[in-house]
């Protein structure tokens, strides 16, 4: 069969930072996410993705490399893989050395030392990184707590005009996105954009007026909220990170295994949701204005998360497991031409949608369900937009500059053509 | 080329006891890592002894393991890994 190429195609390739696939478009009966459900429908959605570990840094520095962590040598936050496991060519390094530019805009690479405090630029970016400026206040004492002082809280609804810069990272990003794709509509060269969303990462900090969307008497428990009696107990992770904020502090749970009050459960099970949805809405902007730069009819649009996160099943909450709630993740491609007819600029694909006046799709029958790694990233990009695709690493391969442990998912897509993908839902 | 789809995963851990730096051990700190083999019928993880100074694992050194059947058991709620030793017929049913 022909394979679904489609040569010259710019990508825009969107990442969030630990979403479960907690999303209509994957079945949840809950979650509002409405704009990603629309990406959903008219991509091909794979309903079995798994992250390579269920961490940011290693995650990501794993699928930018398309390599696995025994590979890149990182399994924590603190080596840079060119020097500590060998010069690989990166996804973003690729498509700048075939002429795309290429541009990171939020949290992409991890910050700090395992992107060589420089998110890889300019190995992998044409431009430095954009990272937005009221990030610094993520983990400050910025949420306002039922004693009306500020606290340093996991979960952290907030009013916007209140916050430092009235703005929130996320919100800083899509702006800049936006701005950077009105820039390419003017410009026309072919690009790779990446965007890294921050949330539902904690803290929690989120506008407040997502919180409508889940009352709190409709939001459950995990459906099994104790640890498993027959559980090793170093498979348990003891979600540390929840337990130093101030909120989770003053429970004074027991270590490790001391369970989180149900009543609070259920809170942060909601703010996860808001989190989620607040996201949603942000994509929605993003990719409305796609379609605004008349760009969506040649443009690639992904969207995964960097690793999953668990919600109280198991007695577990964060990722730092290798449970299926922590490591698989959302994973979708819209290929214009491919998973859509092909269509004239200005066609729009993408018009924002409400979450506060539509509901989600839940369910997608009939999608892809094979088991797919986000190793796979790297080689499935390069051959949808008819790039060679990487070669298969030997082992070892710390010597290699270009190859990829991971193998192109075109297989699973339909075949060229303009076919539309049949989703089977309205 | 006609292998079934697999995903694998690894996490590490200082130790078999969950203690403050299990989440995110230091590399220097890694003592065990988890390595599992996702198939649609099933999850399999082993926890190997790890040295984070050849990065090698002993696969005759195994601190824990999990196994876990999608059908049956969708959440992974039930471990059934010490059921697959001594060559029970459950070992054939996942790698």
């Amino acid at each position: 069969a022909q394979r679904p190429v489609r040569e010259g195609l710019n990508v825009l390739f969107v990442v969030a930072d630990d979403l479960r696939p907690a999303l209509g478009s994957y079945g949840d009966p809950l979650v509002r996410s409405p704009n990603i459900d629309q990406l959903a429908s008219r991509s091909v959605v794979f309903q079995n993705a798994f992250a390579q570990q269920a961490v940011c840094a290693p995650s990501r520095v794993s699928f930018l490399t398309g390599r696995r962590p025994d590979s890149t040598r990182l399994y924590d936050f603190n080596s840079y893989w060119r020097t500590h496991a060998g010069n690989y060519t990166t996804l973003p390094q690729y498509f700048k050395e075939n002429g795309y530019i290429t541009m990171s805009v939020g949290k992409v690479f991890h910050p700090g030392i395992s992107s060589n405090h420089s998110d890889d630029y300019p190995y992998s970016w044409s431009l430095p990184a954009f990272h937005p400026s009221s990030e610094k206040y993520e983990n400050t004492k910025v949420c306002r707590g039922r004693d009306g002082k500020l606290h340093a809280n996991l979960i952290c609804p907030v009013n916007v005009a209140e916050m430092p810069e009235a703005t929130l990272p996320d919100i800083q990003s899509t702006e800049e996105a936006i701005r950077l794709l009105k820039s390419l509509q003017r410009i026309k060269r072919k690009f790779f954009l990446a965007v890294g969303y921050h949330k539902p990462h904690i803290p929690f900090r989120y506008p407040r007026k997502f919180l409508k969307l889940y009352p709190l008497e409709n939001v459950t428990l995990a459906p099994d909220p104790a640890v498993p009696k027959k559980l090793p107990s170093v498979a348990y992770n003891p979600w540390m990170d929840l337990r130093r904020r101030e909120d989770v502090a003053a429970f004074n749970l027991s270590f490790p295994y001391g369970p989180i009050p149900e009543h609070f459960q259920r809170k942060i099970r909601q703010s996860y949701f808001a989190s989620v949805s607040y996201v949603d809405t942000l994509v929605g902007k993003l990719l409305n204005a796609l379609d605004e730069a008349e760009l969506s009819h040649n443009t690639v649009v992904v969207f995964t998360a960097d690793h999953g996160w668990s919600l109280g099943e198991h007695g577990e909450w964060a990722k730092y497991s290798n449970f299926d709630v922590a490591t698989r993740v959302p994973l979708m491609f819209y290929v214009p031409g491919v998973t859509t007819p092909i269509s004239d600029p200005g066609q729009k694909f993408f018009p924002f949608i409400d979450p506060f006046a539509q509901d989600s799709c839940s369910g997608l029958p009939g999608k892809p369900k094979e088991m797919v790694e986000l190793v796979s990233l790297f080689p499935t990009l390069a051959e949808l937009v008819g790039l060679a695709v990487p070669p298969v690493c030997p082992q070892p391969s710390f010597h290699v500059p270009l190859c990829s442990e991971g193998k192109s998912l075109v297989q699973y897509f339909p075949s060229s053509g303009g076919g539309q993908v049949n989703h089977g839902f309205k | 080329r006609k292998e079934t789809p697999v995903a694998f995963s690894q996490y590490p851990r200082p130790g078999d006891i969950p203690a403050p730096n299990s989440d995110l051990p230091l590399l220097q700190d890694i003592r065990v890592m988890g390595y599992s083999i996702r198939t649609d019928d099933c999850r399999c993880t082993v926890w190997f002894g790890f040295n984070p100074n050849n990065f090698t694992v002993d696969v005759k050194d195994i601190h824990g393991g999990e196994l876990y059947f999608e059908k049956s058991d969708p959440n992974e709620d039930h471990n059934r890994y010490n059921e697959t030793l001594h060559g029970s017929p459950l070992s054939k049913r996942c790698p």
